[in-house]
């Protein structure tokens, strides 16, 4: 494994984005992944409708929260394919489903893949390397304060209340970390992106993490 | 309004932050650790905060085992 790897460094990872105030991370997770493997897979990088997924993923609850593995189900059974953010654009509050035919261009998710990674963060660097950016599942409690740095205390496993986006790790420094793509606008942390210490699971970062195949 | 029961409510809640942060920032000696100050979020309450922007439910993953099916 590299020992630092980025997949922004390969312009395959939209801009952060800010959900404002509805309980969305777990459609913008699940979405930000979709958009930077399909981009990886050789597209061009797009964003796709998080409001689409918000409003149309029934088993979840739109603005009031939801599941990434409920969401990722629910776009594995039925093939929705996701449209563009420009054709369903986000409100950030929960809306009535809109349909689009089967000749509407779209992404669709033919797979994903949920592990727990604990104890294994190694393991998990090698997926987000070999797969592309990882949805996981964190305590963000804490976040609410947090202003930069690597986190490394104040976070719990195994509490997981927030859905983010994996994008990268480094482990060059004294403190190997993990690069997190958040969904709070580029106002919060370090320009959007919080950084968590590798090992221990820190935040939880390691209990829950999926990757997508389209 | 300064006068207003939200203006004093939210005031009380910046308060309580503020002690937050002073918590948070003393495990922070390291030069790379995180920090801890105000943002966006630095008058809401802690319980504002979680039903606002922590509604992610928990999803239980399988352990990775390492293993390849194949062969």
């Amino acid at each position: 494994l590299p020992a630092r790897f980025d997949w922004r460094d390969k312009a395959v990872v939209s801009p952060v984005q800010n959900q404002q105030a509805c309980g969305s991370c777990w459609a913008f997770s699940v979405v930000g992944a979709m958009q930077s493997v399909h981009a990886i897979e050789g597209s061009t990088l797009e964003r796709l409708s998080v409001q689409q997924v918000l409003d149309c993923s029934y088993k979840n609850e739109g603005c009031n929260g939801g599941s990434t593995l409920q969401a990722l189900d629910w776009l594995k059974q039925t093939r929705v394919k996701l449209v563009l953010e420009s054709e369903y654009s986000y409100k950030a509050k929960t809306g009535i489903c809109h349909y689009f035919s089967q000749s509407h261009g779209g992404v669709a998710l033919k797979n994903f893949t949920a592990h727990d990674f604990g104890g294994q963060e190694k393991a998990m660097m090698g997926q987000l390397v070999e797969c592309g950016p990882l949805v996981a599942l964190v305590d963000a409690v804490s976040w609410q304060d947090y202003l930069g740095g690597i986190i490394q205390h104040h976070c719990s496993s195994h509490w997981s209340n927030h859905a983010v986006l994996v994008v990268g790790y480094d482990t060059t420094g004294d403190i190997p970390y993990w690069i997190v793509q958040n969904s709070w606008g580029t106002s919060w942390g370090n320009e959007g992106y919080v950084y968590i210490k590798i090992g221990d699971s820190v935040c939880g970062i390691a209990d829950s993490v999926a990757a997508v195949f389209l | 309004d300064v006068n207003s029961e939200e203006f004093n409510r939210r005031h009380l809640y910046f308060q309580d932050t503020m002690k937050r942060h002073k918590y948070l920032n003393s495990f922070s000696a390291a030069p790379h650790s995180a920090k801890y100050g105000i943002n966006q979020f630095s008058d809401l309450s802690q319980k504002e905060f979680r039903e606002l922007y922590l509604r992610a439910s928990t999803a239980r993953a399988p352990s990775f085992s390492g293993l390849k099916t194949e062969g």
